[in-house]
């Protein structure tokens, strides 16, 4: 039951954050075009994981994918560091 | 503003659903 209340916080922190980074790189939309590849190749290899039950190693961990994210959003700390409360294990 | 794309959910989909995957190992 705890879990179910704690959902919509999560949801619309995630929905702020994007609508934070679409705001910041409106002008750069090739910045904000890659932060949306990154996050679909870690949500593919997750599931490839998932299917695999645990016979899959993922091409992009989570180190990576903070790796990548941090090149993208140089000279914005303020993002990054509001995406690594969201990464697991970062 | 929120106009959101199909493409910016699937962004918000990812994003919730890794925090909650945090949560979970916390």
């Amino acid at each position: 039951p705890q879990l179910h209340n704690t959902q919509p916080v999560e949801f619309n922190h995630a929905i702020n954050y994007v609508n934070k980074i679409k705001n910041r790189f409106q002008n750069q939309p090739e910045i904000y075009k890659s932060f949306l590849e990154i996050l679909h190749t870690y949500q593919k290899e997750q599931r490839n994981m998932k299917e695999s039950q645990g016979n899959y190693t993922p091409k992009l961990t989570e180190q990576e994918v903070y790796a990548e994210v941090a090149r993208l959003f140089k000279n914005q700390e303020d993002l990054l560091a509001e995406f690594g409360q969201f990464l697991p294990d970062a | 503003s929120f106009d959101f794309t199909p493409v910016d959910s699937a962004a918000v989909f990812v994003l919730s659903s890794m925090a909650r995957q945090r949560r979970a190992s916390q």
